[in-house]
Protein backbone atom coordinates (compact mmCIF):
# COMPACT_ATOMS: atom_id res chain seq x y z
CA UNK A 1 0.00 0.00 0.00
CA UNK A 2 1.19 3.10 -0.64
CA UNK A 3 1.73 6.02 2.08
CA UNK A 4 0.45 9.44 1.73
CA UNK A 5 2.05 12.02 3.75
CA UNK A 6 1.30 16.14 2.99
CA UNK A 7 3.69 18.97 4.63
CA UNK A 8 1.39 21.68 5.47
CA UNK A 9 1.16 24.75 7.51
CA UNK A 10 -0.61 27.72 7.01
CA UNK A 11 2.37 30.00 8.00
CA UNK A 12 3.96 31.23 4.91
CA UNK A 13 7.77 30.69 4.48
CA UNK A 14 8.45 27.58 7.05
CA UNK A 15 10.01 25.55 4.82
CA UNK A 16 7.31 23.35 3.58
CA UNK A 17 8.83 23.49 0.10
CA UNK A 18 12.53 22.79 0.86
CA UNK A 19 11.44 19.91 3.19
CA UNK A 20 8.85 18.07 0.20
CA UNK A 21 11.71 18.46 -2.13
CA UNK A 22 14.82 17.57 0.24
CA UNK A 23 12.43 14.54 1.83
CA UNK A 24 11.34 13.26 -1.56
CA UNK A 25 15.00 13.41 -2.83
CA UNK A 26 15.87 11.84 0.35
CA UNK A 27 13.90 8.79 -0.07
CA UNK A 28 14.11 8.39 -3.39
CA UNK A 29 18.43 8.18 -3.16
CA UNK A 30 17.40 5.89 -0.37
CA UNK A 31 15.99 3.27 -2.82
CA UNK A 32 12.33 4.04 -2.23
CA UNK A 33 10.63 4.96 -5.29
CA UNK A 34 8.64 8.24 -4.44
CA UNK A 35 6.22 10.74 -6.35
CA UNK A 36 6.06 14.83 -5.38
CA UNK A 37 2.98 16.00 -5.96
CA UNK A 38 3.31 20.56 -6.41
CA UNK A 39 -0.27 21.48 -5.23
CA UNK A 40 0.91 24.89 -4.56
CA UNK A 41 0.54 27.59 -7.80
CA UNK A 42 3.92 29.20 -7.17
CA UNK A 43 5.06 25.74 -8.32
CA UNK A 44 8.47 26.54 -6.34
CA UNK A 45 9.07 22.36 -5.76
CA UNK A 46 8.70 21.86 -9.48
CA UNK A 47 11.33 24.60 -10.27
CA UNK A 48 13.44 23.94 -7.05
CA UNK A 49 13.77 20.72 -9.39
CA UNK A 50 14.85 21.99 -12.19
CA UNK A 51 11.82 21.53 -14.41
CA UNK A 52 10.26 25.35 -16.24
CA UNK A 53 7.59 26.37 -14.91
CA UNK A 54 7.17 28.77 -17.37
CA UNK A 55 6.61 26.66 -19.91
CA UNK A 56 2.67 25.85 -20.31
CA UNK A 57 2.17 22.05 -19.36
CA UNK A 58 -0.57 20.09 -17.77
CA UNK A 59 0.08 18.93 -14.47
CA UNK A 60 -1.88 18.73 -10.90
CA UNK A 61 -4.66 21.45 -12.03
CA UNK A 62 -5.71 18.83 -14.64
CA UNK A 63 -5.96 15.78 -12.61
CA UNK A 64 -7.68 18.04 -9.65
CA UNK A 65 -10.06 18.85 -12.25
CA UNK A 66 -9.93 15.59 -13.67
CA UNK A 67 -9.55 16.14 -16.93
CA UNK A 68 -6.26 14.00 -17.26
CA UNK A 69 -4.80 11.12 -14.92
CA UNK A 70 -1.72 11.47 -12.70
CA UNK A 71 0.38 8.34 -14.23
CA UNK A 72 0.31 10.41 -17.76
CA UNK A 73 0.74 13.78 -15.81
CA UNK A 74 3.67 13.17 -13.78
CA UNK A 75 7.15 13.50 -14.59
CA UNK A 76 10.83 12.27 -14.14
CA UNK A 77 12.91 14.64 -12.02
CA UNK A 78 15.83 15.22 -13.98
CA UNK A 79 19.22 13.62 -12.24
CA UNK A 80 17.14 11.96 -9.11
CA UNK A 81 16.28 8.41 -9.80
CA UNK A 82 13.11 7.01 -8.59
CA UNK A 83 11.66 10.39 -8.17
CA UNK A 84 8.73 11.69 -10.32
CA UNK A 85 6.96 15.04 -9.86
CA UNK A 86 3.04 16.15 -10.54
CA UNK A 87 4.16 19.39 -11.61
CA UNK A 88 2.19 22.59 -10.86
CA UNK A 89 1.73 25.64 -12.50
CA UNK A 90 0.14 29.22 -12.26
CA UNK A 91 -3.45 27.84 -13.78
CA UNK A 92 -3.57 25.99 -10.10
CA UNK A 93 -4.41 29.88 -8.75
CA UNK A 94 -7.75 29.37 -10.38
CA UNK A 95 -8.62 25.92 -9.52
CA UNK A 96 -9.46 26.75 -5.69
CA UNK A 97 -12.30 29.37 -7.07
CA UNK A 98 -13.39 26.56 -9.57
CA UNK A 99 -13.26 24.24 -7.36
CA UNK A 100 -15.64 25.94 -4.75
CA UNK A 101 -19.06 24.88 -6.62
CA UNK A 102 -18.03 21.37 -7.47
CA UNK A 103 -19.29 18.02 -6.47
CA UNK A 104 -17.16 16.45 -3.84
CA UNK A 105 -14.55 19.40 -4.18
CA UNK A 106 -12.32 18.29 -0.81
CA UNK A 107 -11.76 14.81 -2.46
CA UNK A 108 -10.86 15.28 -5.95
CA UNK A 109 -6.77 14.60 -5.45
CA UNK A 110 -7.97 11.67 -3.00
CA UNK A 111 -9.77 10.58 -6.05
CA UNK A 112 -7.46 10.82 -8.87
CA UNK A 113 -4.94 9.44 -6.62
CA UNK A 114 -7.33 6.29 -6.09
CA UNK A 115 -7.83 6.32 -10.33
CA UNK A 116 -3.86 5.84 -10.39
CA UNK A 117 -2.99 2.45 -12.24
CA UNK A 118 -0.32 1.95 -9.69
CA UNK A 119 1.32 4.32 -7.03
CA UNK A 120 5.05 4.11 -5.54
CA UNK A 121 5.57 3.37 -2.19
CA UNK A 122 5.32 6.96 -0.86
CA UNK A 123 4.00 10.14 -2.28
CA UNK A 124 4.80 13.45 -0.70
CA UNK A 125 2.12 16.74 -1.27
CA UNK A 126 3.48 20.17 -1.05
CA UNK A 127 1.00 22.48 -0.37
CA UNK A 128 0.64 26.50 -0.04
CA UNK A 129 0.54 28.68 2.62
CA UNK A 130 -3.65 28.84 3.27
CA UNK A 131 -6.33 26.21 4.46
CA UNK A 132 -7.72 27.04 1.70
CA UNK A 133 -9.42 23.91 -0.79
CA UNK A 134 -5.78 22.87 -2.29
CA UNK A 135 -4.50 22.34 1.15
CA UNK A 136 -7.83 20.86 2.12
CA UNK A 137 -8.02 18.40 -0.96
CA UNK A 138 -4.21 17.56 0.26
CA UNK A 139 -5.22 16.72 3.93
CA UNK A 140 -8.57 14.85 2.68
CA UNK A 141 -6.37 13.13 0.39
CA UNK A 142 -3.30 12.12 2.68
CA UNK A 143 -2.76 9.68 5.38
CA UNK A 144 -0.83 11.97 7.47
CA UNK A 145 0.60 15.23 7.66
CA UNK A 146 4.00 16.59 8.73
CA UNK A 147 4.21 19.69 10.24
CA UNK A 148 6.98 21.76 9.14
CA UNK A 149 7.77 24.45 12.45
CA UNK A 150 10.01 27.91 11.96
CA UNK A 151 11.64 28.21 15.02
CA UNK A 152 10.24 31.45 15.31
CA UNK A 153 7.32 33.42 17.22
CA UNK A 154 4.56 33.86 14.68
CA UNK A 155 5.50 30.26 13.12
CA UNK A 156 4.65 28.86 16.66
CA UNK A 157 1.48 31.02 16.89
CA UNK A 158 0.00 29.29 13.50
CA UNK A 159 0.12 26.01 15.04
CA UNK A 160 -3.22 25.93 17.09
CA UNK A 161 -5.50 27.14 14.41
CA UNK A 162 -3.29 24.49 11.95
CA UNK A 163 -4.35 21.41 14.37
CA UNK A 164 -8.07 23.02 14.63
CA UNK A 165 -8.30 22.29 10.96
CA UNK A 166 -6.54 18.97 10.95
CA UNK A 167 -9.49 17.69 13.49
CA UNK A 168 -11.97 19.49 11.38
CA UNK A 169 -10.61 17.33 8.32
CA UNK A 170 -10.57 14.48 10.56
CA UNK A 171 -14.07 14.62 11.94
CA UNK A 172 -15.66 15.47 8.35
CA UNK A 173 -13.43 14.23 5.27
CA UNK A 174 -10.56 11.68 6.51
CA UNK A 175 -10.80 9.61 9.95
CA UNK A 176 -7.60 8.33 9.32
CA UNK A 177 -5.56 11.32 9.04
CA UNK A 178 -2.92 11.34 11.91
CA UNK A 179 -0.01 14.18 12.58
CA UNK A 180 3.10 12.08 11.16
CA UNK A 181 5.02 14.62 12.91
CA UNK A 182 6.04 18.25 13.65
CA UNK A 183 9.55 19.05 11.93
CA UNK A 184 11.47 22.42 13.33
CA UNK A 185 12.74 23.91 10.51
CA UNK A 186 15.73 26.86 10.15
CA UNK A 187 16.85 26.28 13.51
CA UNK A 188 20.01 28.68 14.39
CA UNK A 189 21.49 27.61 18.01
CA UNK A 190 23.36 30.77 18.54
CA UNK A 191 19.84 32.47 18.70
CA UNK A 192 17.66 32.47 22.33
CA UNK A 193 14.40 32.73 20.17
CA UNK A 194 14.82 29.43 18.47
CA UNK A 195 15.67 27.42 22.18
CA UNK A 196 12.15 29.33 23.26
CA UNK A 197 10.84 27.63 20.53
CA UNK A 198 12.14 24.55 20.34
CA UNK A 199 11.32 23.39 23.90
CA UNK A 200 7.62 24.80 23.63
CA UNK A 201 7.04 22.77 20.64
CA UNK A 202 8.52 20.06 22.65
CA UNK A 203 6.56 20.20 25.57
CA UNK A 204 3.33 20.57 23.25
CA UNK A 205 3.90 18.08 20.82
CA UNK A 206 6.50 15.87 22.86
CA UNK A 207 7.28 12.71 21.00
CA UNK A 208 5.33 13.87 17.99
CA UNK A 209 8.31 16.35 17.61
CA UNK A 210 10.97 14.69 14.70
CA UNK A 211 14.51 13.78 16.80
CA UNK A 212 16.12 16.04 13.70
CA UNK A 213 16.22 19.39 13.70
CA UNK A 214 16.85 21.15 10.44
CA UNK A 215 19.39 23.84 11.16
CA UNK A 216 19.49 27.21 9.10
CA UNK A 217 21.54 25.90 6.49
CA UNK A 218 22.44 28.55 3.34
CA UNK A 219 23.29 25.68 1.12
CA UNK A 220 19.41 24.79 1.41
CA UNK A 221 18.50 28.30 0.18
CA UNK A 222 20.79 27.92 -2.75
CA UNK A 223 20.11 24.60 -4.12
CA UNK A 224 16.47 25.50 -5.61
CA UNK A 225 18.56 28.42 -7.76
CA UNK A 226 20.13 25.28 -9.46
CA UNK A 227 16.70 23.10 -9.79
CA UNK A 228 18.82 20.70 -7.53
CA UNK A 229 17.70 19.14 -4.32
CA UNK A 230 19.93 19.79 -1.46
CA UNK A 231 21.24 15.86 -1.75
CA UNK A 232 22.65 16.52 -5.22
CA UNK A 233 23.50 20.24 -4.76
CA UNK A 234 25.65 19.94 -1.96
CA UNK A 235 25.69 16.53 -0.33
CA UNK A 236 27.94 17.45 2.67
CA UNK A 237 26.11 20.00 3.63
CA UNK A 238 23.97 20.01 7.63
CA UNK A 239 20.58 20.02 5.85
CA UNK A 240 21.46 17.78 3.33
CA UNK A 241 22.48 15.31 6.36
CA UNK A 242 19.29 16.27 7.93
CA UNK A 243 17.02 15.47 5.16
CA UNK A 244 18.36 12.18 5.30
CA UNK A 245 18.02 11.42 7.74
CA UNK A 246 14.38 12.11 8.34
CA UNK A 247 14.18 10.34 5.15
CA UNK A 248 15.49 7.41 7.29
CA UNK A 249 13.16 7.77 10.16
CA UNK A 250 10.34 7.43 7.15
CA UNK A 251 11.41 4.55 5.84
CA UNK A 252 11.73 2.48 9.20
CA UNK A 253 8.56 3.96 10.33
CA UNK A 254 6.43 2.77 7.33
CA UNK A 255 8.63 -0.01 6.53
CA UNK A 256 9.84 1.40 2.84
CA UNK A 257 11.20 -0.45 -0.14
CA UNK B 1 -6.96 62.82 1.24
CA UNK B 2 -5.63 59.21 2.95
CA UNK B 3 -3.27 57.20 1.51
CA UNK B 4 -3.66 53.75 1.56
CA UNK B 5 -0.72 51.12 1.11
CA UNK B 6 -1.54 47.50 0.72
CA UNK B 7 1.48 45.10 2.00
CA UNK B 8 1.42 42.26 -0.41
CA UNK B 9 3.23 39.16 -1.71
CA UNK B 10 1.79 35.99 -1.97
CA UNK B 11 5.02 34.36 -1.45
CA UNK B 12 5.26 33.30 2.07
CA UNK B 13 7.52 34.03 5.33
CA UNK B 14 8.94 37.13 2.84
CA UNK B 15 8.71 39.86 5.65
CA UNK B 16 4.53 40.99 5.01
CA UNK B 17 3.58 41.54 8.56
CA UNK B 18 6.91 42.38 9.95
CA UNK B 19 6.91 45.66 7.31
CA UNK B 20 3.48 46.44 8.22
CA UNK B 21 3.76 46.57 11.52
CA UNK B 22 7.21 48.52 11.74
CA UNK B 23 6.17 50.54 8.93
CA UNK B 24 2.55 51.78 10.82
CA UNK B 25 4.46 52.21 13.86
CA UNK B 26 7.16 53.55 12.45
CA UNK B 27 4.65 56.64 10.55
CA UNK B 28 3.13 56.87 14.35
CA UNK B 29 6.23 57.56 15.88
CA UNK B 30 7.47 60.49 13.54
CA UNK B 31 3.84 61.60 14.49
CA UNK B 32 1.36 60.21 11.48
CA UNK B 33 -1.85 59.34 12.81
CA UNK B 34 -1.93 55.44 11.23
CA UNK B 35 -4.59 52.93 10.55
CA UNK B 36 -3.32 49.22 10.36
CA UNK B 37 -5.82 46.96 8.80
CA UNK B 38 -5.01 43.56 9.59
CA UNK B 39 -6.41 40.82 6.84
CA UNK B 40 -4.58 38.09 7.45
CA UNK B 41 -6.62 35.29 9.74
CA UNK B 42 -3.48 34.64 11.08
CA UNK B 43 -3.94 37.55 13.08
CA UNK B 44 -0.24 38.34 13.06
CA UNK B 45 0.20 41.99 12.63
CA UNK B 46 -2.81 42.57 15.94
CA UNK B 47 -1.09 39.66 18.04
CA UNK B 48 2.49 41.07 17.26
CA UNK B 49 1.18 44.65 18.57
CA UNK B 50 0.07 43.04 21.96
CA UNK B 51 -3.59 42.53 20.80
CA UNK B 52 -4.88 38.70 22.06
CA UNK B 53 -6.23 37.43 19.30
CA UNK B 54 -7.25 34.40 21.52
CA UNK B 55 -10.00 36.82 22.63
CA UNK B 56 -13.30 37.02 20.56
CA UNK B 57 -13.78 40.11 19.33
CA UNK B 58 -15.25 42.14 15.95
CA UNK B 59 -12.74 43.43 13.33
CA UNK B 60 -12.15 43.24 9.88
CA UNK B 61 -14.54 40.14 9.11
CA UNK B 62 -17.19 42.35 10.58
CA UNK B 63 -16.08 45.15 8.52
CA UNK B 64 -15.80 43.15 5.31
CA UNK B 65 -19.11 41.80 5.55
CA UNK B 66 -20.79 44.79 6.17
CA UNK B 67 -21.56 43.80 9.88
CA UNK B 68 -20.12 46.70 11.66
CA UNK B 69 -18.19 49.83 10.51
CA UNK B 70 -14.49 50.36 10.75
CA UNK B 71 -14.47 53.47 13.28
CA UNK B 72 -16.11 51.27 15.71
CA UNK B 73 -14.22 47.71 14.95
CA UNK B 74 -10.40 49.94 15.28
CA UNK B 75 -8.49 49.95 18.60
CA UNK B 76 -5.91 51.82 19.92
CA UNK B 77 -2.48 49.92 20.15
CA UNK B 78 -1.25 49.72 23.22
CA UNK B 79 1.75 52.47 24.13
CA UNK B 80 1.61 53.38 20.37
CA UNK B 81 0.24 57.12 20.38
CA UNK B 82 -1.16 58.03 16.48
CA UNK B 83 -1.58 54.52 16.06
CA UNK B 84 -5.04 52.17 15.71
CA UNK B 85 -5.85 48.80 14.82
CA UNK B 86 -8.82 47.05 12.78
CA UNK B 87 -7.73 43.85 14.09
CA UNK B 88 -8.01 40.37 12.44
CA UNK B 89 -9.31 36.96 14.16
CA UNK B 90 -9.28 33.62 12.53
CA UNK B 91 -12.93 33.92 11.42
CA UNK B 92 -11.19 36.04 8.54
CA UNK B 93 -10.57 32.70 7.46
CA UNK B 94 -13.94 32.12 6.23
CA UNK B 95 -14.46 35.49 4.50
CA UNK B 96 -12.90 34.03 1.54
CA UNK B 97 -15.32 31.45 0.59
CA UNK B 98 -18.33 33.67 2.21
CA UNK B 99 -17.54 36.51 -0.44
CA UNK B 100 -17.31 34.09 -3.36
CA UNK B 101 -20.79 34.46 -4.41
CA UNK B 102 -21.43 37.82 -2.95
CA UNK B 103 -22.61 41.41 -5.00
CA UNK B 104 -18.65 43.66 -5.49
CA UNK B 105 -17.14 40.98 -3.58
CA UNK B 106 -13.44 42.46 -4.82
CA UNK B 107 -14.62 46.17 -3.60
CA UNK B 108 -15.73 45.18 0.43
CA UNK B 109 -12.57 46.68 1.97
CA UNK B 110 -12.59 49.82 -0.21
CA UNK B 111 -16.46 50.63 0.47
CA UNK B 112 -15.87 49.89 4.21
CA UNK B 113 -12.87 52.69 4.25
CA UNK B 114 -15.11 55.16 2.32
CA UNK B 115 -17.96 54.60 5.02
CA UNK B 116 -15.52 55.36 7.15
CA UNK B 117 -16.71 59.43 8.70
CA UNK B 118 -12.84 60.25 9.05
CA UNK B 119 -9.72 58.38 7.75
CA UNK B 120 -5.81 59.38 9.32
CA UNK B 121 -3.56 60.45 6.88
CA UNK B 122 -1.83 56.93 6.06
CA UNK B 123 -3.84 53.30 6.07
CA UNK B 124 -1.12 50.18 6.22
CA UNK B 125 -2.39 46.69 4.92
CA UNK B 126 -1.35 43.67 5.78
CA UNK B 127 -2.10 40.88 3.22
CA UNK B 128 -2.73 37.11 4.09
CA UNK B 129 0.43 34.95 1.91
CA UNK B 130 -2.14 34.08 -1.36
CA UNK B 131 -3.64 36.50 -4.32
CA UNK B 132 -7.21 35.25 -2.84
CA UNK B 133 -10.04 37.79 -1.94
CA UNK B 134 -8.61 39.10 0.85
CA UNK B 135 -5.57 40.06 -1.02
CA UNK B 136 -7.65 41.08 -4.15
CA UNK B 137 -9.57 43.58 -1.88
CA UNK B 138 -7.05 44.87 -0.23
CA UNK B 139 -5.34 45.62 -3.81
CA UNK B 140 -8.90 47.26 -4.98
CA UNK B 141 -8.79 49.13 -1.95
CA UNK B 142 -4.95 50.69 -2.19
CA UNK B 143 -3.12 53.61 -4.13
CA UNK B 144 -0.37 51.53 -3.70
CA UNK B 145 0.67 48.03 -3.34
CA UNK B 146 4.33 47.79 -1.01
CA UNK B 147 6.25 44.65 -2.36
CA UNK B 148 8.55 43.01 0.34
CA UNK B 149 10.84 40.94 -1.32
CA UNK B 150 12.75 38.57 1.05
CA UNK B 151 16.54 37.87 -0.76
CA UNK B 152 15.97 34.42 -1.82
CA UNK B 153 15.58 32.58 -4.70
CA UNK B 154 11.76 31.18 -4.23
CA UNK B 155 10.50 35.05 -3.63
CA UNK B 156 11.94 36.29 -6.51
CA UNK B 157 10.16 34.21 -8.64
CA UNK B 158 7.25 34.54 -7.65
CA UNK B 159 7.65 38.44 -8.20
CA UNK B 160 6.21 38.06 -11.95
CA UNK B 161 2.94 36.22 -10.76
CA UNK B 162 2.24 39.39 -8.31
CA UNK B 163 2.76 41.81 -10.71
CA UNK B 164 0.68 40.06 -13.30
CA UNK B 165 -2.05 40.19 -10.19
CA UNK B 166 -1.34 43.91 -10.12
CA UNK B 167 -1.89 44.56 -13.75
CA UNK B 168 -5.08 42.69 -13.62
CA UNK B 169 -6.49 44.32 -10.80
CA UNK B 170 -5.58 47.67 -12.34
CA UNK B 171 -7.00 46.71 -15.24
CA UNK B 172 -10.20 45.37 -14.23
CA UNK B 173 -11.00 46.88 -10.46
CA UNK B 174 -8.29 50.09 -9.68
CA UNK B 175 -7.74 51.70 -12.41
CA UNK B 176 -4.82 54.18 -10.11
CA UNK B 177 -3.09 51.36 -8.52
CA UNK B 178 0.58 51.82 -8.53
CA UNK B 179 3.87 50.30 -7.01
CA UNK B 180 4.53 52.10 -3.99
CA UNK B 181 8.24 50.18 -3.99
CA UNK B 182 10.01 47.04 -3.75
CA UNK B 183 11.56 46.80 -0.19
CA UNK B 184 14.31 44.32 0.11
CA UNK B 185 13.97 42.42 3.60
CA UNK B 186 16.09 39.99 5.45
CA UNK B 187 19.20 40.95 3.70
CA UNK B 188 22.07 39.42 5.10
CA UNK B 189 25.17 40.83 3.55
CA UNK B 190 27.44 37.56 4.38
CA UNK B 191 25.19 35.69 2.11
CA UNK B 192 26.39 35.68 -1.97
CA UNK B 193 22.37 35.13 -3.00
CA UNK B 194 21.19 37.85 -1.32
CA UNK B 195 23.64 40.10 -3.09
CA UNK B 196 22.20 38.64 -6.42
CA UNK B 197 18.82 38.55 -6.05
CA UNK B 198 19.54 42.33 -4.67
CA UNK B 199 21.61 43.04 -8.04
CA UNK B 200 18.72 41.37 -10.21
CA UNK B 201 15.76 43.36 -8.42
CA UNK B 202 17.47 46.48 -9.03
CA UNK B 203 18.21 45.48 -12.54
CA UNK B 204 14.45 44.30 -12.98
CA UNK B 205 12.34 47.32 -11.12
CA UNK B 206 15.29 49.85 -10.96
CA UNK B 207 14.15 53.15 -9.05
CA UNK B 208 11.55 51.17 -7.77
CA UNK B 209 13.62 49.43 -5.08
CA UNK B 210 13.34 51.46 -1.91
CA UNK B 211 17.09 52.99 -1.15
CA UNK B 212 16.80 51.02 1.94
CA UNK B 213 17.03 47.44 2.50
CA UNK B 214 15.98 45.99 5.96
CA UNK B 215 18.90 43.87 7.30
CA UNK B 216 18.32 39.95 8.74
CA UNK B 217 18.34 41.28 12.03
CA UNK B 218 16.86 39.22 14.96
CA UNK B 219 15.66 41.83 17.16
CA UNK B 220 12.92 42.19 14.36
CA UNK B 221 12.41 38.68 14.60
CA UNK B 222 12.14 39.14 18.96
CA UNK B 223 10.07 42.14 18.99
CA UNK B 224 6.72 40.17 17.93
CA UNK B 225 6.93 37.47 20.88
CA UNK B 226 6.66 41.02 23.31
CA UNK B 227 3.95 42.44 21.38
CA UNK B 228 5.87 45.06 20.79
CA UNK B 229 6.46 46.82 16.98
CA UNK B 230 10.40 46.81 16.81
CA UNK B 231 10.90 50.63 17.84
CA UNK B 232 9.27 50.30 21.60
CA UNK B 233 11.26 46.50 21.82
CA UNK B 234 14.57 47.64 20.61
CA UNK B 235 14.91 51.52 19.30
CA UNK B 236 18.68 51.47 18.74
CA UNK B 237 18.77 48.37 16.44
CA UNK B 238 19.46 48.21 12.92
CA UNK B 239 15.83 46.38 12.16
CA UNK B 240 14.05 49.79 13.84
CA UNK B 241 16.46 52.47 11.84
CA UNK B 242 15.46 50.71 8.82
CA UNK B 243 11.97 50.84 9.07
CA UNK B 244 12.21 54.61 10.11
CA UNK B 245 14.06 55.09 7.43
CA UNK B 246 11.15 53.74 5.17
CA UNK B 247 8.71 55.77 6.94
CA UNK B 248 10.40 59.12 6.21
CA UNK B 249 10.57 58.04 2.74
CA UNK B 250 7.16 57.70 2.75
CA UNK B 251 6.33 60.82 4.96
CA UNK B 252 8.52 62.85 2.13
CA UNK B 253 6.71 61.44 -0.94
CA UNK B 254 3.47 62.03 0.24
CA UNK B 255 3.49 65.07 2.60
CA UNK B 256 2.16 62.94 5.53
CA UNK B 257 1.60 65.21 8.48
N1 LIG C 1 16.81 25.20 6.88
C1 LIG C 1 16.89 26.25 6.07
N2 LIG C 1 17.98 27.03 6.13
C2 LIG C 1 18.08 28.15 5.34
N3 LIG C 1 17.13 28.56 4.50
C3 LIG C 1 16.02 27.82 4.39
C4 LIG C 1 15.84 26.63 5.17
N4 LIG C 1 14.62 26.10 4.85
C5 LIG C 1 14.09 26.92 3.93
N5 LIG C 1 14.92 27.95 3.64
C6 LIG C 1 14.67 29.09 2.74
O1 LIG C 1 13.66 29.87 3.38
C7 LIG C 1 12.69 30.29 2.41
C8 LIG C 1 11.34 29.72 2.80
O2 LIG C 1 11.34 28.32 2.67
P1 LIG C 1 10.23 27.58 1.78
O3 LIG C 1 9.99 28.34 0.53
O4 LIG C 1 10.63 26.16 1.66
O5 LIG C 1 9.00 27.73 2.76
P2 LIG C 1 7.47 27.43 2.41
O6 LIG C 1 6.82 27.14 3.70
O7 LIG C 1 7.39 26.41 1.36
O8 LIG C 1 6.98 28.86 1.85
P3 LIG C 1 5.51 29.15 1.25
O9 LIG C 1 4.68 29.38 2.47
O10 LIG C 1 5.68 30.39 0.40
O11 LIG C 1 5.11 27.96 0.46
C9 LIG C 1 13.17 29.80 1.07
O12 LIG C 1 13.85 30.84 0.42
C10 LIG C 1 14.11 28.65 1.41
O13 LIG C 1 15.13 28.50 0.47
N1 LIG D 1 14.49 41.52 8.67
C1 LIG D 1 14.24 40.44 9.39
N2 LIG D 1 15.22 39.87 10.11
C2 LIG D 1 14.99 38.73 10.83
N3 LIG D 1 13.80 38.12 10.91
C3 LIG D 1 12.78 38.63 10.22
C4 LIG D 1 12.92 39.81 9.43
N4 LIG D 1 11.72 40.10 8.87
C5 LIG D 1 10.87 39.12 9.28
N5 LIG D 1 11.50 38.25 10.10
C6 LIG D 1 10.94 37.04 10.69
O1 LIG D 1 10.73 36.13 9.61
C7 LIG D 1 9.47 35.48 9.75
C8 LIG D 1 8.62 35.84 8.55
O2 LIG D 1 8.28 37.20 8.56
P1 LIG D 1 6.74 37.66 8.49
O3 LIG D 1 5.89 36.79 9.33
O4 LIG D 1 6.72 39.12 8.73
O5 LIG D 1 6.48 37.37 6.95
P2 LIG D 1 5.06 37.37 6.22
O6 LIG D 1 5.35 37.62 4.79
O7 LIG D 1 4.14 38.28 6.91
O8 LIG D 1 4.59 35.85 6.44
P3 LIG D 1 3.16 35.25 5.96
O9 LIG D 1 3.36 34.96 4.50
O10 LIG D 1 2.96 34.01 6.79
O11 LIG D 1 2.14 36.30 6.23
C9 LIG D 1 8.88 35.96 11.05
O12 LIG D 1 9.16 35.00 12.05
C10 LIG D 1 9.60 37.27 11.33
O13 LIG D 1 9.72 37.53 12.69
MG1 LIG E 1 6.30 26.50 -0.45
MG1 LIG F 1 2.19 37.87 7.58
Amino acid sequence: ATRIVCIANQKGGVGKTTTAVNLAAGLAIEGVRTLLVDLDPQANATSGLGIDTKVPRRGAYHALLGMDEIHRLALPVPEVENLTILPAHPDLFGAEVELVDAIAREFRLKEALARAPSLPPIVIIDCPPSLGLLTINALTAAHSVLIPLQCEYYALEGISQLLTTVQLIRRRLNPSLSVEGVLLTMFDARNNLAHQVSDEARRHFGAEVFETVIPRNVRLSESPSFGRSIHHYDRASRGAAAYREVARALIVRHGLQ
